[in-house]
């Protein structure tokens, strides 16, 4: 059992480069500014702020050494041991990094011998800030150098690695999936609000939806969690079927690189050969890789071996891992590693007995059950069966999203319209979202 | 796999004890692994390093030692001191 792992309880965290390498073609300026960059990817999603100084009193000393340089982690010249940090916590080293100055420091470079210093600081700022070592060959933070990472402009931390880190400071604000649907979009300034006469100078959206008493555009599992999408908007439960927020977040505020006026997604789905996202909207559809777009999106559906006209639901069966695309009443089975619809597609009559001939969307989740949404009803199909469960459809609402019972008349009526849980939550279901000011989010990975 | 030259073994002790899968020698009593010890240290450091966790120092797992590294420890002191226990 690790140990409890340390953080700075200060947000804004000084660093210097106390002594640079000596015989680098490296220059001072290059050193500083790779520092500043493997910084800023951590600051970037965190509320941990970075700022040179030039005193000795910094809390990051930075520095590089060689062989023994007195303390309890000699280096050992080129190759072998390349650098280190020392984590959070009371003690004056706390923070430091060291960077063996016996090794082939590079930037930018093809040589496949120097060591990229970009890449080994953003792992050993990791350490700094309180991160461990970790078996993932995908985490930043696996102990064995692998290569650079890239472009220090334009790197983003995987998945793993950015959960980890919120689990200890929280999300920065910029990129929290809840942050307030009325906060102002950083990168464009809100149009000025006309001068006040005593309204609120940024009136709350009419567009936000209520999660008690909406349909969904599109439902996914996604790296274990599940996402509801609704227009410009989408709620997040944990892996624990725990609703992370009860406002939604803003769907462009997090998955980025979709267009800005793309005002709803018609499906979405994990795809189970890579963990990359698939976002569908007419005919066009995205990739992204953890939450970023990739590059050369979007593409046209035709890629799937799909009709123009676009896919109301997608998801992957868990049974046989092939990937089911809908559409009105019929339905594509495509495989993902061949990257073809299979032969006989599309069908009319699905695999599953009693669901819905028309879906908003479907999703696998991790009890192995299919579920297939519709208007304000889900159906559940058990893992390895082919009918839905006795007593389904249920309201979904009810069910995931931290609502009460759906009253006949609760669609328009102020008492029952935002049908929170309360006393009368499910058993299983907490009655509050954990996150009840919509602010922080919890992620929890296991 | 061919029994590991004297060398690597001492190689592959020192670095296991270096990087928290064994506990570091004792000086005083030059504290020697139990054989069993040792393949199992091997094993938790292929499971973390992605290689099949054989428990034998074969030479994918030679080579991953050689391999350029943090010099911080994979696995917390705590670990050892309560296998000491």
């Amino acid at each position: 059992q690790a140990p409890a792992p340390t953080r700075w309880s200060k947000r804004n965290l000084s660093w210097r480069v106390r002594t640079f390498p000596r015989d680098s073609p490296l220059g001072r300026d290059t050193v500083r500014a790779l520092m500043h960059y493997a910084l800023k990817v951590w600051s970037d999603i965190t509320p941990l702020n970075f700022h040179e100084v030039a005193g000795s009193a910094a809390d990051i000393q930075i520095d590089f050494s060689k062989a023994d340089h007195n303390d309890r982690y000699p280096f050992d010249g080129p190759g072998g041991t390349v650098a280190h940090a020392f984590f959070p916590g009371d003690h004056h080293t706390a923070g430091d990094t060291h960077f063996d100055d016996d090794e082939a420091w590079t930037f930018r470079s093809a040589d496949a011998h120097g060591m990229d210093l970009f890449t080994v600081a953003v792992h050993e700022f990791g350490h700094a800030i309180g991160l461990s070592h970790v078996a993932a060959t995908r985490s930043i933070m696996q102990p064995y150098y692998q290569g650079p990472v890239g472009d220090p402009l334009r790197y983003g931390l995987p998945y793993e690695d950015r959960v980890r880190i919120w689990q200890l400071y929280g999300v920065r604000e910029s990129v929290s999936p809840t942050a307030q649907p009325d906060t102002p979009e950083p990168e464009e300034p809100p149009a000025l609000p006309e001068p006040p006469d005593n309204r609120s100078s940024t009136p709350p959206r009419k567009d936000v939806p209520h999660r008690c008493s909406t349909h969904f555009d599109a439902v996914a599992q996604i790296r274990g969690e599940a996402f509801f999408f609704k227009g410009k908007y989408f709620w997040r439960l944990t892996r624990d079927r725990h609703l992370v927020s009860l406002q939604p977040a803003q769907v462009h505020r997090f998955w980025r690189g979709l267009p800005l006026h793309l005002d709803s997604v018609d499906a979405v789905y994990e795809r189970t050969s890579d963990h990359k996202i698939v976002f569908f909207k007419g005919d066009r559809y995205w990739v992204f890789k953890d939450n970023t777009v990739e590059e050369g999106y979007p593409r046209p559906i035709s890629d799937f071996g799909l009709p123009p006209g676009g896919v109301d639901a997608a998801f992957s069966w868990a049974h046989n891992d092939k990937t089911y695309f809908f559409k009105d009443q019929l339905y594509w089975r495509y495989d993902e590693h061949t990257r073809r619809v299979d032969p006989g597609h599309p069908a009319r009559s699905p695999p599953w007995r009693g669901i819905p001939s028309t879906l908003d969307d479907a999703m696998r989740w991790s009890d192995g059950a299919a579920y297939f949404f519709r208007g304000q009803e889900y159906w559940k199909v058990l893992d390895s069966e082919l009918e839905v469960a006795p007593g389904y459809p249920q309201p979904t609402a009810r069910d995931w999203l931290v609502c009460r019972e759906p009253q006949a008349n609760s669609a328009g009526s102020g008492a029952g319209v935002d049908g929170e849980a309360g006393a009368h939550a499910r058993p299983g279901q907490h009655d509050r979202s954990r996150s009840e000011d919509g602010y922080e989010v919890c992620s929890c990975t296991s | 796999a061919p029994a590991p030259r004297a060398e690597d073994l001492s190689l592959g002790v020192e670095w296991l004890s270096r990087f928290g899968y064994l506990p570091p020698a004792d000086p005083t009593t030059g504290q020697l692994q139990t054989q069993e010890e040792l393949s199992k240290a091997i094993a938790a450091m292929q499971r973390f390093g992605g290689l099949e966790a054989t428990g034998i120092l074969d030479e994918a797992t030679l080579a991953l030692m050689k391999t350029p590294r943090c010099s911080l420890p994979d696995l917390p002191a705590v670990i050892l001191s309560r296998r000491r226990r």
